[in-house]
């Protein structure tokens, strides 16, 4: 463990409670993508199989039972809880452009072809992408509350820890892994355009909207 | 390369 990792996982935790807090608050899960905390759900629990199999450190098992606790109980408080609030007509991405190529390419390319593996490689390649229709629904609005906005900043930022994380373990313990690099890279660039907005915006006060 | 030993990461 590193200072790094450890700061970007304290931001993707962060980035969680600050959805739950915003949904539970407002009462309303309006600008949230549903699609993308389906994504985010199928994320954690193909990678986190090894939940019963591999015992790392009761950290790592408690952040795993987390994140996948956390983002089954976003699904519910966004389909069901408070399904009223629920933006259908800008949520409309579609999930299966991304799911299909991403397990096609797990198929593809991945370390070992046994099927714990190939759910880690699908859950690393589909990471790196389900962001994207809650990315889409805010450009589709054109706007998002600052709240979403600190919790997109949270979630962008802890993949971008992670990659300076990578370095530092390349460096001083001389480990890599190509495919979680590539996926990393990918996911953080994704969100340039709105870490971009967010510090020139929502940092000075300002609502973030988006040219329309 | 050399992996990361049984995916220690989160």
């Amino acid at each position: 463990m590193n200072v790094f990792r450890l700061s970007g996982d304290v931001s993707h935790l962060l980035a969680i409670l600050i959805l739950l807090m915003k949904i539970w608050k407002t009462r309303s899960c309006a600008g949230i993508s549903g699609k993308s905390q389906i994504l985010f759900a199928l994320v954690y629990t193909t990678r986190y199989l090894d939940l019963f199999t591999s015992f790392i450190s009761p950290y790592n098992t408690a952040m795993k039972v987390f994140f996948i606790a956390s983002s089954y109980a976003t699904i519910y408080l966004i389909y069901l809880k408070f399904k009223a609030t629920y933006d259908r007509n800008h949520d409309t991405f579609r999930m299966e452009f991304l799911v299909l190529p991403v397990l096609v390419l797990a198929f593809v390319v991945n370390h070992d072809f046994t099927p714990l593996e190939i759910l880690w490689t699908f859950s690393i390649y589909l990471e790196s992408v389900a962001i994207l229709p809650q990315l889409f629904m805010v450009s589709k609005t054109g706007q998002a509350e600052t709240i979403t906005s600190h919790y997109l900043f949270a979630l962008g930022m802890y993949r971008a820890l992670y990659i300076v994380n990578w370095v530092y373990r390349y460096y001083f313990e001389g480990f890599y892994d190509l495919i979680a690099i590539i996926a990393g890279v990918v996911q953080t660039v994704l969100y340039c355009d709105f870490f971009y907005l967010y510090v020139t915006k929502v940092l000075k006060g300002k609502q973030l909207t988006l040219p329309a | 390369n050399k992996r990361m030993q049984k995916h220690d990461e989160l």
